[in-house]
Parts: structure tokens; C-alpha cells; sequence
């Protein structure tokens, strides 16, 4: 997976995700935009497929985004993985957990670094003002780093499936640096959701593993789009 | 090398309704038959066999767990498309269990 936060020359924050999963050609026939409604509004929007009650993309208007990455694998064994479950919850599960009940950027920030989750997992969370945005690298019990936007020159993110500091593996770090390279032309002052997909879209940050390309701002969440992928 | 790409339906999940119903209005905008033959290819492909072995005896202790809400949730989809439970469990940790 690929997920990117980026802000631009007026402070807006943009996020975008490509969820890449190998044999997802089937989950992009069910891949779906989810409106979940609490009393006549909208809480908060996801995109999942059918049958898949988590999320790993998500808006809460006016608060925040927030997308996941897969982290390293674990190695545990059966008896491990049954205490887990009764103390821990799946990544997928507690993002649509804080979709719905955080009250902001920092408490979505704070929920998502602290919550014992069942595997390591990065979560990316952008808010709604200039700087607003930060990857959490997780553990399952704890935090173990807190990557942030910020004004002395990292204005975008791009966060992968590797930790952010140190050397990828060459199948990943190629999805990295095209990316990089593509912010780096545009420059902040041409920034916006169309760009943000234009780069998602770039060879090789788009995969034939792609399933779906999410872009979304907070501050505007009628402008969340995500589009199915179908590499030919 | 893109063929066009594809807008996603756009679904509603009332949160005022019972979480066994939810998804309900969701499912029926797909075939049904398509919809469950992709599930179990999904689990079929995705998932390792030592994690489908502990979901079929973790089921039973999952009342009153963390999970709980989220459980509702997927027995009300399982019903729907007459899936087993266990099934449900497995598909909705898809992603979880690759990384076990």
C-alpha cells in the first residue's frame, strides 16, 4: 500500500491511499464507498468491499482522515494470537472505531497510538489545518514513531509498507522515490486532490496489485473520491 | 496502461439500526451467488490455513469481547448471504491475518 499526506501552499492537507492486495481481482468488483449515517447525518465515510465490516480509509468530515498500512509481519503462535484477541483489536476494526468516535485530529492521533491492536500497522491521520498530519509507525501495544508534517520542509509524506527511516527493499523503495520526485516538481502551489490522484496513479506507485485509489480532504469531505483500479 | 477506471457504488450503513441489519440494503445491491463466490475465493486464497483452524475454535468465546459490536455486524451479513460464522470471521480478517 501507498499512503500520502501532503499539504499545500494555502495550508490545505490532501490524503490519498492505493490499497494494493495480491489476488484482489475479485474485491474490486465489491469494492464500495460506505456513507455511515447516525441520526440523518453523515459520521463518517469509508471505503471497503462487501463483507468487510473494518476500514482502512476513512473520513470524518471536518475532524479528520486516516488510512492504514500494513507493517511488518509478526511471528506468534496459536495461543498468543487467542489471548490477543480477547485485549487487542484488528487494525481495520479500530480505524473505523475512531472514525466514529473521535472528536478531532489530536484524539484520532492519540486513540490510534495508543489502542493495543493485534499486528503492527502504520496509521496515517490528516486533520483539517496547516501541519495536521503525521504517520504513526505501531506496534501491537505501543507507538514507536511519530512521523509529522512540518514546516521545515517535509510537506508531503509518503509512507509505504517499510519504516520511514530506514532503507526500504528495492520493490518498495521504487514506489518511494517516484513519488517523492513527483512532489518535488509540482511544488506546493500546485497541490490538489487531482494531483494527489495523478501521482497515486504514477508507474510504479500504482501496481497491477492495485484495487482502489483513494483521495480526500477533511476540510472538504465532498470531495472524497475513490476510484476502482484495473491494471490491463 | 489503464483501462478507464471504475467509480465504486456508494453504499449507506444506518448506525440507528441494528448491527445485524446494517448492511443489509448494501448486499442487495449485488448478486448474491457472485458476491458469496468471491468471499470464499477471497479466503480460500488469502487465508492460512493454521489461522482458519484457530478462527473455527475462537468463535465460541467471542461474546462479550472487544469485538462484540463488529460481531453483530458480521452474523447479520453471514445470515444474509448463508455463509457460515466462521467464514464472516475469516473474510473480515483478511487483511489481519497476513500479517500473523
Amino acid at each position: 500500500c501507498t499512503s500520502i499526506l501532503v499539504q499545500d501552499a494555502n495550508g490545505h492537507i490532501y490524503h490519498g491511499r492505493n490499497l494494493d492486495f495480491v489476488s484482489g481481482t475479485g474485491l474490486r468488483n465489491i469494492t464500495v464507498d460506505v456513507q455511515f449515517i447516525k441520526n440523518g447525518q453523515i459520521a463518517y465515510t469509508g471505503t471497503t468491499f462487501i463483507g468487510y465490516v473494518g476500514l482502512w480509509t476513512g473520513q470524518s468530515p471536518y475532524k479528520f482522515t486516516v488510512t492504514g498500512n500494513q507493517r511488518q509481519k509478526d511471528q506468534w503462535q496459536k495461543n498468543a494470537t487467542e489471548t490477543l484477541f480477547k485485549t487487542h483489536y484488528p487494525p481495520g476494526w479500530f480505524i473505523r472505531k475512531t472514525l466514529e468516535e473521535a472528536k478531532d485530529y489530536k484524539d484520532a492521533v492519540r486513540r490510534l497510538s495508543n489502542q493495543p491492536l493485534i499486528t503492527n500497522v502504520y496509521c496515517i491521520v490528516g486533520g483539517i489545518n496547516a501541519w495536521e498530519g503525521v504517520v504513526i509507525s505501531r506496534n501491537r501495544t505501543d507507538p514507536v514513531d511519530f512521523w509529522l508534517l512540518n514546516p521545515k520542509g517535509e510537506w508531503f509524506l509518503v509512507q509505504i509498507n517499510c519504516d520511514h527511516w530506514v532503507k526500504c527493499p528495492r520493490t518498495t523503495e521504487f514506489r518511494k522515490i517516484p513519488a517523492s520526485k513527483a512532489f518535488n516538481e509540482a511544488g506546493p502551489e500546485n497541490i490538489n486532490l487531482y494531483k494527489l490522484y495523478e501521482i497515486l496513479s504514477l508507474c510504479p506507485i500504482l501496481s497491477d496489485i492495485t484495487v482502489y485509489t483513494t483521495v480526500m480532504s477533511a476540510a472538504n469531505p465532498d470531495e472524497y473520491m475513490t476510484r476502482v483500479r484495473t491494471p490491463s | 496502461t489503464e483501462s478507464p477506471d471504475m467509480i465504486p457504488p456508494r453504499v449507506t450503513v444506518n448506525l440507528d439500526e441494528a448491527p445485524e441489519e446494517r448492511w443489509l440494503p448494501s448486499l442487495q445491491r449485488f448478486d448474491q451467488d457472485t458476491l458469496r463466490a468471491i468471499l470464499r475465493n477471497v479466503i480460500q486464497h488469502r487465508i492460512p490455513e493454521w489461522f482458519n483452524v484457530f478462527m473455527k475454535e475462537f468463535v465460541d468465546h467471542l461474546q462479550g469481547s472487544l469485538l462484540e459490536p463488529f460481531v453483530r455486524e458480521i452474523r447479520g451479513i453471514c445470515n444474509a448471504l448463508n455463509l457460515s460464522f466462521v467464514d464472516g470471521m475469516l473474510i473480515n480478517m483478511i487483511y489481519e491475518s497476513s500479517m500473523l
